[in-house]
């Protein structure tokens, strides 16, 4: 398994190397390292995990550096994403171009609330969270994020579990317990903010 | 300067903390490095940075280390944080309990569409982004929040720099030019989505 770090370093490269792939061939650890935040140091680590190497003068291709990252991340081929969840976050998620871009298709949204079941989210319509199994089972879709309420995130947890989902995005503020065999990743926007506040105060000194 | 790894584990290391404030004194730093997914010698080195060591044998007392932490990112005192865009994203984080609880206080929040402006989010009523430049200037916030379409999102941003706010947090998709002294920091939530199809990988492996 990669460090940390370095997983979380692979996306903000692939950012730069989806930028730049239709004006370049050639991508350099100082550019790379720039996108991510890191020093060429970093990245010719990260890469060298990879066992990726570039071409002393030249730098790395970027084509070649891309498909090798989506591969590592698991994304070489498109992933189904269902929400649950159809509030402000569920909405605001299922519009965001950002997804389909990176390689994720949002193919269901969910609710429990009769006023939500049956609107329109762009091309989809909200389904009743009870069908959540059936159309897991049916293998539409493999990851699921979590837009619901504290007190509605367990429960849909150990539906999405059940069901067979074994990777979760959450954005409850509550921890869920799933088994071994399930991948849970907790957002919380707010640390967000604390990063942006010590490079703000960077800035003031 | 802190390295930017660090600097992103300080939060997770935050919310451990904050979590055990009201039941432990201290804590191990193979806690710590739990929280944030890392290991016990980051966790070292990152506290060393700060000038915080722990007692052996007995680990670093969580009230000295929240502290220290928080002066650290800069949120010893709480900060005020306006939102613009009141669509379904600038909603759901406008109603967030999570900010409040890290220290941010949203005080006010902005849209361009009559439609809704005057609407109430929570406590708060939805202001007319006009009144953004005059709000800054009296000092009601200095963070903000871009929750506005990418085609607006330099305009807004321009109204914010030019008020005086030095530390923008951006959903838009599109990067925004701001002078040095201004701090930007781009959220782009398929990252999320990345890092957690490869720890999904690993499970299927
Ligand atoms: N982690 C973060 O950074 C972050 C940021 C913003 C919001 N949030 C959290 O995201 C969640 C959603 O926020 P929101 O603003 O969209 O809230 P919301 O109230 O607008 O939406 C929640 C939706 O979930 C639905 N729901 C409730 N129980 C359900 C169930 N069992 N099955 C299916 N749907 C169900 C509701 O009907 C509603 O439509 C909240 O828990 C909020 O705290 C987290
Ligand atoms: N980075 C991410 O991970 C992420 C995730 C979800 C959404 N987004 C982005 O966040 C933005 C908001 O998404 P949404 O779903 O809330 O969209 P939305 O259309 O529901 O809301 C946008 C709001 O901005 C307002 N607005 C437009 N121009 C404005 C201006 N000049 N001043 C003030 N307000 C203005 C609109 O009136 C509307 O209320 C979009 O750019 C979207 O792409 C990013």
């Amino acid at each position: 398994e990669l460090p940390r770090a370095t997983v979380v370093r692979l996306p903000r490269y692939l950012r730069l190397l989806d930028d730049i792939s239709r004006s370049r061939e050639t991508v350099s650890s100082d550019q790379l390292a720039e996108a991510a935040g890191a020093n060429a140091a970093n990245v010719r680590r990260d890469l060298s995990y990879l066992d990726f190497h570039g071409v002393r003068g030249v730098g790395y291709s970027v084509t070649e550096l891309r498909d090798r990252i989506r591969r590592e991340l698991g994304i070489a081929f498109r992933r189904n994403v269902a929400i649950v969840g159809a509030g402000n976050l569920g909405r605001a998620l299922a519009n965001y171009g950002g997804l389909s871009r990176r390689g994720f298709d949002v193919v269901a949204v969910y609710d429990k609330d009769d006023a939500a079941i049956g609107s329109t989210i762009g091309k989809l319509s909200v389904r009743n969270v009870q069908k959540l199994t059936d159309d897991c089972s049916n293998g539409d879709f493999d990851m699921a994020i979590l837009a619901v309420p504290a007190v509605a995130a367990q429960q849909v947890t150990d539906q999405l579990v059940e069901a067979g989902i074994e990777t979760i995005l959450n954005f409850a503020p509550i921890r869920v317990g799933v088994p071994d065999t399930v991948t849970v990743r907790q957002v919380d926007l707010s640390m967000e903010l604390q990063v942006l506040s010590y490079y703000g105060r960077r800035t003031l000194a």
